[in-house]
């Protein structure tokens, strides 16, 4: 039988280690400012 | 199992900058008046397929006037942005254009312009001149005063008036009213004018020969002005090619 384990509890066991200086990605949008932001 | 869709597109990847490029150099080739626009940046892309090598593409940009006036022949890689303190001006464009087999095309596309806020720029310039109404009485005085003061030293054909494209006065140290206009050559010498004006019509499009003038008329502590203009020559109008049900307002 399979057992649904708990979202929490799998989130725990599945959270991938983030390396040291992990630095999440820039979001795609919106992009950058080429001159000056009014 | 089903391929992956691809990543949603980032905003400064290069197929959005490509179609930004594409998007801005409609704008600017479909507006006629005022200044060139540049893109400041882009805002947003929805890419939304339409089949293989077949894309509709929705922008959001974020555009700067530069310092070239609309009909001026320069590219838009030379033209300087207006800054922050020169009461710079926006405009917010969305797009649609379709992409098809890697070649883009403009759809549709609708802007809104507006200066910055006068506070904004006192809160760090105090000094600096704002923009002017362009039917502010003394901005109409001063353009009146500069063309016919060039069209009275000028050797060449008489210029008419197209339109006032910025303006700005100053209260201190000195009261001085900056008009930038564009100017269209008419088929009058400048000697011709004076017997007849009204007579002098702009040059058909075959012959248009336009031209851009800025006047600085100072008022107080003493009267000066100087007017400098500047025509482009003939340019031969850029092929229009029509675009299937394209919109642009």
């Amino acid at each position: 039988s399979v057992a649904k384990r708990a979202v929490a509890e799998a989130a725990q066991h599945d959270k991938v280690p983030r390396p040291v200086g992990f630095v999440p990605p820039p979001p795609p949008c919106p992009g950058k400012i080429r001159h000056f932001d009014i | 199992v089903p391929a992956a869709p691809p990543a949603p597109l980032g905003c400064d990847d290069p197929e959005s900058v490509a179609a930004a490029e594409a998007a801005v150099n409609y704008i600017n080739a479909n507006s006629h008046h005022g200044f060139k626009f540049t893109i400041n940046r882009i805002g947003d892309i929805r890419v939304v397929p339409q089949g293989p090598n077949n894309d509709i593409i929705f922008l959001e940009l974020d555009l700067l006037e530069t310092k070239c006036p609309i009909l001026s022949p320069t590219p838009l890689a030379n033209c300087t942005v207006r800054s922050f303190a020169e009461h710079a001006v926006e405009g917010d464009c969305d797009v649609k254009l379709q992409k098809v087999n890697g070649t883009l095309s403009v759809l549709a596309s609708k802007c809104n312009s507006h200066a910055d806020s006068g506070e904004d720029i006192r809160k760090l310039c105090p000094d600096c001149p704002l923009l002017a109404k362009l039917n502010n009485t003394e901005v109409l005085e001063t353009v009146a005063a500069a063309l016919n003061a060039y069209n009275s030293k000028t050797t060449d054909s008489y210029l008419r008036l197209l339109e006032i494209g910025r303006a700005k006065i100053q209260y201190h140290p000195a009261h001085t009213v900056v008009a930038e206009f564009a100017v269209g050559a008419t088929n009058c010498s400048a000697e011709e004018a004076k017997a007849n004006a009204g007579a002098c019509q702009l040059l058909p499009e075959d012959q248009s020969n336009f031209g851009f003038c800025t006047a600085v008329m100072v008022k107080r502590p003493s009267q000066d002005l100087q007017v400098d203009c500047q025509l482009y020559g003939h340019q031969v109008p850029a092929p229009h090619v029509p675009l299937p049900s394209q919109d642009t307002s």
